[in-house]
């Protein structure tokens, strides 16, 4: 599965979380308003949490953070 | 499968529960108003526990917790 | 699978009941009043038993418990 | 697949009978009134029979014993 | 695959037939009235056979023997 | 897969067809007005050719033999 | 898969067409008016072939043969 | 996957082509006007060559050949 | 998968371009009009190009080539 | 996977992305007016460039570049 | 799975983001306005990060970067 994001304001970070007994940011990644991240669940990643305006989209449903 | 959470105020909390026999949480993850997290089932995380106001989609339905 | 579930009283449990030739309650998860749990069944769990007032929502109906 | 049932009554009994040559039931679950179970089929159990007044929702239809 | 059957009147009988070369029922089910039988296809059962008055729903499609 | 067949008049005759170089009947399971059997295609069932009045559900299509 | 054939006169042929290099009738089986098949496709039946009037039910489409 | 052709004419012939390196024809079947064949690919065959006129129903769409 | 061509028109050319490192056309069929071909995707062929006038099915859509 | 291409004009390139660490075009397939490709995803090809004026249809959406 | 992107300007940019503990940019592929890039996820890419006006068709949604 992968989550589609869309910034709709400048400094969106999008946090991947390890996957494992531990669960911590393993990578921020930086969006400027505008600019679009298609990210995939993996080996490494099991969970991602997104902080800043933004569209979210999944299979299970769409929500704008803020 | 994976469960799309967003925050509806500060403070929410999302709970994994361990895998097994034995059922506790290895990890709270705490969101704020507007923030949002997308966490998958893992070979840790056999439940997901939500306390505070938040929106909550998963492919069998969609809640608002409170 | 998983379950979707919603209190809508205090007090709320969820049972899990073992897998294999004996069937018993290995866990009880209590949820007060607008807390949700989402929970799968594993090779632990085979069943899944609800008391208190509740929105249950799975892939083959939408309930709730009283 | 699993089977989500939901007591319409006091003393709904659910009986998981055994998978194998031989069929009888390894085990009964009694649900009172707005009690709810979500029983699997596992390797243990290949048939679940229903006494009693309940909502019984499968992904090949919906039934209300009696 | 399984089968969600109903009876409608007392007496309603689910026969169970063999799989393999040989047909024979291996085991049958009584069901009375408004009782409730969700049977699978299993590595004994390739076939299920159902006398008497009952509601039955499959994937293909549902029918009311009598 | 399987085929459910409800008979509409006594002695509808199913018969199960071999699987492998030679096709012959290898049971035949008679079925009276009412009466009901779901059938699945198996290790030795390949084909199921139906005599008599009955409804014919499958996953390609429903028809009445007579 | 499989396809499902209801005669819609007397002498309807379904003839078997071998898998592999040659291919040639291994079998031909005969409906009278009314008579269903449920033909599936086999290690032996790479092809089906119709004569006579019929309709012919199949995942991709229903046609009648004449 | 496989293709349900009817012939809406004497003298259809439908083309095997085979699999691999080279594409030729391994068999060529006839239908006269009304009959149908259902056709497999195969390990043998890895296309489909229709001449004459004829419905042709596969899982991407349907035509009529002439 | 598979791709269904029928020509409009006399000399439709149906290219099979290998699949490799390397790509360049392995066979072409020649089609006149009213012909059809169903084509799958196979070890050999990893893309297909259409010249001339044809109704092409896909999947994922329907064109036609002129 | 596959995609679709119809080229709306004369000199619409498609080029064929290498799989691995390095992304370099390994194959540059040229469509004049009319003329369609389908084109799968590979072991060599990882994804697919398309230059010119062409209709494209795929699995998640239809555009038309320019 | 793949995305489908069409550039609407100039200048537009689609990083591969490497799959593993590290998150970089592996590959960079620069788009002219309305040159469109269908590129899948691999086991080099873990996500797509793009940069400037497009349009972006995902099996989960489509928006427009800007
Ligand atoms: N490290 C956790 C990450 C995670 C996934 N889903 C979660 C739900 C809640 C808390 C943590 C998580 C795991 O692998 O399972
Ligand atoms: N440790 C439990 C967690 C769990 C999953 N589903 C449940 C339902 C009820 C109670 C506990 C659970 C298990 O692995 O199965
Ligand atoms: N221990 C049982 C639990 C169970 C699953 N489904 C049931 C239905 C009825 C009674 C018990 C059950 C088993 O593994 O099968
Ligand atoms: N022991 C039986 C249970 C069963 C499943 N489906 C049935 C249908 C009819 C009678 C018994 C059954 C079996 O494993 O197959
Ligand atoms: N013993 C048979 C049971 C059966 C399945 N489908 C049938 C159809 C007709 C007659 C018998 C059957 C078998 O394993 O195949
Ligand atoms: N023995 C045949 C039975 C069969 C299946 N489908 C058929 C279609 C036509 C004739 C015979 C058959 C086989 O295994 O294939
Ligand atoms: N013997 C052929 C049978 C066949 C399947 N599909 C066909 C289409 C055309 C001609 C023959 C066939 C094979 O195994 O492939
Ligand atoms: N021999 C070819 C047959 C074929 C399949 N699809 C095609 C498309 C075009 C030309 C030939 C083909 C192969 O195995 O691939
Ligand atoms: N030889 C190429 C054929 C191909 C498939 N899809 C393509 C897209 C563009 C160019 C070539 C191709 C391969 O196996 O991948
Ligand atoms: N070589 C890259 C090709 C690629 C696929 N998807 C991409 C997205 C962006 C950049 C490059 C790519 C890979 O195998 O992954
Ligand atoms: N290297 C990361 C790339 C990634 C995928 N999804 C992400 C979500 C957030 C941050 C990074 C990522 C990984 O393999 O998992």
């Amino acid at each position: 599965g992968y989550v589609l994001i869309k910034a709709l304001e400048d400094g969106v970070v999008i946090m991947g979380l390890t996957r494992g007994r531990d669960t911590r940011s393993h990578h921020s990644e930086r969006l400027d308003r505008g600019e679009v991240l298609v990210a995939q669940f993996t080996s490494t990643t099991a969970a991602i949490k997104i902080r800043g305006r933004a569209e979210i989209h999944t299979a299970v449903g769409t929500v704008e953070s803020s």
